[in-house]
């Protein structure tokens, strides 16, 4: 059972790992094109 | 830059490196590609990746899928991979967080950059605006009212009323074939541009004194709208030199006729109309001092006399033999 947990709880981790990557790849676009616009 | 760059520096959790990643010069935008897919994907194969989180991977793969559930045996292990995956986790969040710090600092200075272009865009436009109401004033006065109106603001009323005291309008009846928009006036003109206005189909030609810098005279010719052939000078400022010309048409004004040349001069140059007049009219002084001097002595021939009897006085031969001569002369006349 705490082996269950202990997976159910990574797999939110997990999840979360992905949505903060998805996230910091659409910023880094964003300033990216932003910092174009500069130069 | 490759997204697997990307998402190998989120794994690998280095935030210094993906600061330096977002603020490289001329790095190019990221791949739109959006990270999609299982966390398998997370891990590149070429990073080295320890053997029992591949098997954890593999299950978490699985559990996502929902295919299979098999039970965890190495509980420590999980723990160990989910601290792990916490830190990796609020590492990320960092990085986010400073990112998007760093997103509306430069949005902010692209904001401010942006505003001050627009300002200065106003600025030129002012200027070139009141820049051109002096202009049009000035030729719709042709006949000497060179006043210019000082309703504008405090920063563009100075330099007009430094204009205002210097400024001069000449007209010179020219050829109406001749396209040049050359007036001479004895001094030496550098054309620095020429433009198309709107109130005149002829365009207006800019000049400054060949002297500039430090003579900072400057002409506009502009052909009347009016009269084509009647060619509009006005003249900014006075010259703080000589004209190369002065000296010799000085010495020929006397003789000088005015050929047909239609001249007036307005405000200030009127004062000093007759320099002008001769100024204005140089072409036919020269014709006339030219034509004077081939009948009196041509200067070629005066000059070639002047070389030849220097030379032959820095003959000793020649001395000798004019010496000889001449007391030979001499000893006859008196014999």
């Amino acid at each position: 059972e705490e082996s269950g947990a202990l997976v159910e709880e990574m797999n939110r981790v997990s999840a979360e790992n992905k949505k903060l990557t998805e996230m910091l790849t659409v910023m880094c676009e964003n300033y990216n094109a932003l910092r174009s616009q500069l130069t | 830059m490759d997204s697997s760059y990307f998402l190998d520096k989120s794994l690998d959790l280095n935030l210094n490196s993906f600061s330096h990643m977002i603020n490289e010069d001329h790095a190019p935008p990221p791949p739109k590609r959006e990270f999609v897919g299982d966390f398998a994907l997370v891990n590149d194969e070429k990073a080295p990746v320890k053997e029992e989180k591949r098997e954890l991977v593999r299950y978490l793969a699985q559990v996502n899928d929902g295919k299979a559930q098999e039970p965890v045996k190495e509980e420590a292990g999980l723990a160990g991979e989910l601290d792990r995956m916490s830190s990796e986790n609020k590492k990320l969040t960092e990085m986010l967080a400073q990112l998007c710090e760093n997103y509306s600092t430069l949005q902010t200075h692209l904001m401010d950059l942006a505003s001050k272009s627009s300002k200065k865009e106003a600025i030129n436009s002012r200027k070139r605006k009141a820049e051109s109401d002096y202009y049009s004033q000035n030729l719709i006065g042709i006949d000497g009212n060179t006043e210019c109106s000082s309703s504008d603001e405090e920063p563009c009323k100075r330099p007009k009323e430094n204009i205002k005291t210097k400024a001069s309008r000449v007209c010179v009846r020219t050829d109406a074939s001749d396209k040049s928009l050359t007036v001479k006036d004895g001094y030496q003109w550098r054309k620095y541009g020429q433009k198309v206005t709107r109130d005149n189909p002829s365009p207006r030609a800019y000049f400054k004194c060949s002297f500039a810098p430090s003579c900072l005279v400057k002409k506009k010719v502009q052909r009347s709208a009016d009269d084509p052939s009647i060619l509009v000078a006005i003249y900014e400022g006075e010259h703080n030199h000589m004209s190369p010309s002065q000296a010799e048409i000085s010495l020929g004004s006397s003789q000088c006729v005015n050929h047909g040349s239609s001249i007036h001069i307005s405000s200030s140059m009127r004062s000093s109309a007759p320099t002008v007049t001769l100024d204005l009219i140089q072409p036919v002084l020269c014709r006339a001092k030219s034509s004077i001097q081939e009948v009196e002595s041509p200067p070629l021939q005066q000059f070639l006399v002047q070389q030849m009897a220097s030379s032959l006085t820095r003959d000793p031969n020649f001395t000798a033999a004019l010496a000889a001569a001449i007391s030979g002369r001499i000893i006859d006349s008196t014999n």
